[in-house]
C-alpha cells in the first residue's frame, strides 16, 4: 500500500462563518475523497476553521493530487518543519 | 533583557514615554508559537494586572503537568498542537518523551521568547552576576498566550515543529483573539513561495494580517552570508538580530604581563598563572598535535593536561568553544582559549570551565608569547559586565541578510533589535541556566522585542493596520546606534550595516509613535502584489475569499506600498509609485530629499507633498534610472520626507542589470 503522509489542503479564505460548518465541509471533500465517513475521520489531523480554511489529513501522494484537482482548492502540499531560531 | 529596554530607550522609570502611555500595553494580548511555558516563573506574575481584555476568547488547556491554574491575568492563554508531529514521527514515545505533553515548556525556548515580549517585571536578576538587572518584556503588562507547536524527538535530541501544527497553532490564535503574534521559527533556504501554503507560517501569517492582527516572525540565524533571510512575506514583520552595547571582557594575563580582554561568560574563581600550550608538533615527535578548537581531542592528554589551551577555530559558533572546553577538560586541561573570527554567539561553558574567546589578531598575540618563552603561562580572571561606551552595536554575524531570494524587490529583514546575548527567563531544568534564567542569542530574541513595541504602537494606534504599524517601526528606525555611532553589521570582515543588514535600521520605538506618514497596505495592495509574482485570478479569489481580476498587463512588485523601494534589476529606467498617509498634524507639508545610491539617478514627482483636513493620502512617482554600465551589486540610499518635526526615511536598494538573471561571477 502507498504510504500516507501529512499533506496541508489549503482553501483560501472561509466560506462561513460558523468553524462547524466549515470543519463537516472538510470531512465531505475528504469522504468524497477517501470514499467513506470511516476513512475521512482516520484520515484528518486538523480542520483550519476560524482563520482560513483548510485541513490536514494524511494522504498518500496520488490521493493528494486528485484532491489538489479539485477546483476549491488552492493548494496541496506536504507537511515540512520549522526550526527554533 | 536587562538591558535591551533601557538600550532602545523604553525605560520604565521614564515618566511619560510610550511605556507608560499605554499601560505597557495592558489591552494587547501577544500570542507565541514556540516551545510552550514555563508557568512558574516569575515573569508571569500578575501582580497589579486588571481582568482579562474582554476581546480574549481563548482558554488553557490541560495536559502533564499543566492544568488550567496554571493561567492567571499574565498568561491567560495555553494550548499545545502535536497531531502532525505525531503523525511524522512514529517513533515518539510520548509516555517516555522528556517533553510534557501540555503547553508546558521542555526547551525554554518559549518561556524565553516570551519574557522578551511581555514579561512582567522581575528585578535582582543575573547570570551568576553578569548582566544584572531587572528582566522584563517590552509591553510589560501586556498579556500572554502560548501556543506549543514545537516538540522535543528524544531520538535526534532535536526540537521541531511541524507546519501542520503551526498553521493550526494560527488558526487557533486568530480565533482566540490575540493582537500581535510572535514566531520565532523558521524554514531555511531555499524558500517555498510566499504566495501558496508551501510556507504555513506565510499562509497563516496572510490570514491573521487581514483580521487586523501584525505577525512578527525570526529572520533566522543563516547570515553573514547574503539571501538567507527566512520568513519574507511582505505582510511579515521580519526581524533582524544586533548585538546590544554590552560584553562580557574577561582578562587574560600573559607571564610577561601583557594583558588581553577576551570575551566569556566566565564566573569561576580566578585561575592564577598556569601553564600554557599552543598544541604543534615540535618537530621531534611522533604524537599526533592539533591547534584546531575542534579536534584538540587529537592531542595526547599529556600535552594539555593542567594547562590552558590555546586553540584556533575558522567557526564562529559557540559550538566549537564548548567542543574545545570539553576536550581540555576531558584531557585534565584547566582552561582554553579560543581564537576564532569575530562572531556574537557567545556562551558559558559547562560547569564553569574557564573559556575566552579573542579574535585571530589576539590570538596570535598569544601564539607568538607562546614561540617566544619556553614556559608560557598565563592568568584568567572572572568575566566582568561591560555597559554601554566604548561597546558598539553590531548587527550580529548569525543574523541572516537579504536580499530576499522569493522576491527580491520586497526588502527583507524589515528591522533589527537586539538578539545576542540576552538574558530571559526560561525553566530550571535547562542547561546553564541560573534560577530559571539564562543567556541566549538568535532572531529568536530578537522578534519578539519588536512584538513588544508593536503590543505597544496597537494600545497607542488600535486603528493602525499591521502595514501602517510596520511602516511606523521602518521609517523610524535608528540607522545609528542609540548615542549616534555607526551600526557595523559584523562577519568577516565587519562593514557598514546596510538594508540587507538590518532593514530599515534598529528599531527606535519612542519614534514609531509619531512617524508622521505611514506606508499603509491594505487587501486589495496584496491582491495586487499577488497578480504582480504570477498568481492566478482563480487561486488569489479563493486566497482573499472575493472575486478578483488581476489587470492586463500584470502590475509591477515594484508599486507595492512598502516602506522601502528595492530595485533587484534595473536596466531601462522604471518608474514606481508610493503613497502616504498622514498620520500626523493635519496641516502638514512635507519636502523630499534623496540620497541616490551610488551611480543610480533619483527622480521624485512631486517634490512637495501638502496635507491637510481634506487631504490625507498623497502619492509619488519614483523614477530611477542607471548610469552603470556593467552588472553591478546592490548599492544603497534613501529617500527622505521631512517635515518641520518628521523625518520620514525608507531605505533604497538598487542593483543594475545590464545582462538579465546572470549569475555574476567571472
Amino acid at each position: 500500500a502507498a504510504e500516507s503522509k501529512v499533506h496541508i489542503v489549503y482553501l483560501g479564505e472561509k466560506q462561513h462563518d460558523d468553524p462547524e460548518f466549515v470543519t463537516e465541509s472538510h470531512h465531505q471533500m475528504l469522504c468524497s475523497l477517501l470514499g467513506s465517513e470511516e476513512d475521512a475521520h482516520g484520515s484528518m489531523v486538523y480542520s483550519y476553521r476560524h482563520g482560513f480554511s483548510g485541513f490536514a489529513a494524511k494522504l498518500t501522494k496520488s490521493q493528494a493530487k486528485k484532491i489538489a484537482d479539485l477546483p476549491e482548492v488552492v493548494h496541496v502540499i506536504p507537511d515540512s518543519f520549522y526550526k527554533l531560531k | 533583557t536587562t538591558r535591551t529596554w533601557d538600550y532602545l530607550g523604553l525605560s520604565a522609570s521614564s515618566p511619560k514615554n510610550l511605556l507608560n502611555e499605554t499601560n505597557m500595553g495592558e489591552q494587547i494580548v501577544i500570542g507565541i508559537i514556540d516551545t510552550g511555558v514555563w508557568p512558574e516563573s516569575e515573569v508571569f506574575n500578575d501582580d497589579g494586572l486588571g481582568s482579562v481584555p474582554s476581546h480574549w476568547k481563548g482558554t488553557c488547556q490541560s495536559g502533564e503537568m499543566f492544568n488550567s491554574s496554571h493561567c492567571n491575568k499574565k498568561l491567560i492563554g495555553a494550548k499545545y498542537f502535536i497531531n502532525g508531529f505525531l503523525e511524522e514521527n512514529k517513533s515518539f514515545n510520548s509516555e517516555e518523551s522528556l517533553d510534557f505533553i501540555s503547553p508546558r515548556d521542555l526547551n525554554g525556548h518559549g518561556t524565553h521568547v516570551a519574557t522578551i515580549a511581555a514579561g512582567s517585571h522581575v528585578q535582582d536578576i543575573s547570570y551568576k552576576g553578569l548582566a544584572g538587572g531587572t528582566v522584563r518584556g517590552g509591553a510589560p503588562r501586556a498579556r500572554i498566550a502560548v501556543y506549543k507547536g514545537c516538540w522535543y524527538l528524544d531520538d535526534l535530541d532535536v526540537t521541531t515543529c511541524s507546519s501542520a501544527d503551526i498553521l493550526k497553532a494560527m488558526d487557533e490564535a486568530i480565533h482566540d483573539g490575540v493582537d500581535v503574534l510572535s514566531l520565532s521559527l523558521g524554514s531555511a533556504v531555499p524558500l517555498y513561495g510566499e504566495t501558496d501554503i508551501r510556507d504555513g507560517i506565510t499562509t497563516g501569517a496572510f490570514h491573521a494580517v487581514l483580521k487586523g492582527i501584525t505577525v512578527v516572525c525570526a529572520g533566522g540565524n543563516s547570515g553573514p552570508e547574503a539571501q538567507t533571510v527566512t520568513n519574507t512575506a511582505p505582510w511579515i514583520i521580519t526581524v533582524a538580530a544586533t548585538t546590544l552595547d554590552r560584553s562580557f571582557p574577561t582578562p587574560i594575563t600573559l607571564g610577561n604581563n601583557k594583558m588581553i580582554l577576551g570575551q566569556a561568560m566566565y564566573t569561576g574563581p580566578e585561575l592564577g598563572f598556569t601553564s600554557l600550550v599552543y598544541p604543534e608538533d615540535p618537530g621531534n615527535s611522533n604524537e599526533t598535535f592539533s591547534g584546531t578548537c575542534e579536534d584538540l581531542s587529537l592531542n595526547s592528554n599529556l600535552t594539555m593536561e593542567g594547562k590552558i589551551v590555546l586553540c584556533f577555530t575558522t567557526s564562529s559558533s559557540s559550538g566549537s568553544a564548548s567542543t574545545a572546553a570539553g576536550s581540555v577538560k576531558k584531557a585534565g586541561g584547566l582552561g582554553v582559549i579560543i581564537a576564532r573570527h569575530p562572531g556574537s554567539d557567545l556562551e558559558p561553558c559547562v560547569d564553569d570551565f574557564p573559556c575566552v574567546s579573542v579574535d585571530y589578531e589576539l590570538g596570535t598575540n598569544i601564539l607568538l608569547y607562546i614561540r617566544s618563552t619556553s614556559s608560557p603561562v598565563l592568568k584568567i580572571q572572572p568575566s566582568r559586565t561591560l555597559v554601554g561606551q566604548p561597546v558598539g552595536t553590531k548587527v550580529a554575524t548569525f543574523s541572516s541578510r537579504g536580499p530576499n531570494t522569493i522576491a527580491p524587490a520586497i526588502l527583507k529583514p524589515d528591522i533589527a533589535a537586539p538578539g545576542a546575548s540576552i538574558l530571559a527567563a526560561t525553566t530550571t531544568n535547562t542547561t546553564l541556566n541560573d534560577g530559571g534564567f539564562i543567556m541566549l542569542s538568535g532572531t529568536s530574541m530578537a522578534a519578539p522585542v519588536i512584538s513588544g513595541v508593536v503590543a505597544l504602537l496597537k494600545a497607542l494606534h488600535p486603528d493602525w493596520s499591521p502595514a501602517a504599524i510596520r511602516s511606523a517601526i521602518v521609517t523610524t528606525a535608528w540607522r545609528t546606534d542609540p548615542f549616534g555611532e555607526q551600526i557595523d553589521a559584523e562577519g568577516s570582515s565587519r562593514k557598514l550595516a546596510d538594508p540587507f543588514d538590518y532593514g530599515g535600521g534598529l528599531v527606535n520605538p519612542e519614534k514609531a509613535v509619531k512617524p508622521g506618514l505611514v506606508y499603509d497596505l491594505a487587501l486589495e495592495d496584496y491582491v495586487l502584489y499577488m497578480c504582480s509574482v504570477g498568481y492566478n485570478d482563480s487561486s488569489i479569489s479563493q486566497l482573499v475569499g472575493k472575486s478578483t481580476l488581476c489587470s492586463n498587463p500584470r502590475p509591477s512588485v515594484l508599486d507595492l506600498n512598502l516602506p522601502s523601494i528595492t530595485i533587484p534589476d534595473l536596466k531601462e529606467e522604471v518608474t514606481l509609485t508610493r503613497t502616504v498617509t498622514n498620520v500626523g498634524p493635519l496641516n502638514s507639508v512635507y519636502r523630499v530629499k534623496v540620497e541616490p545610491p551610488l551611480g543610480v539617478q533619483v527622480t521624485v514627482m512631486p517634490k512637495k507633498l501638502v496635507f491637510n483636513s481634506e487631504t490625507k493620502k498623497l502619492s509619488y512617482q519614483v523614477r530611477v534610472s542607471t548610469k552603470h554600465k556593467i552588472n553591478t551589486g546592490f548599492y544603497f540610499g534613501s529617500l527622505a520626507w521631512i517635515s518641520s518635526v518628521h523625518n520620514v526615511i525608507i531605505p533604497l536598494s538598487v542593483r543594475t542589470q545590464v545582462l538579465q538573471n546572470y549569475f555574476d561571477e567571472n
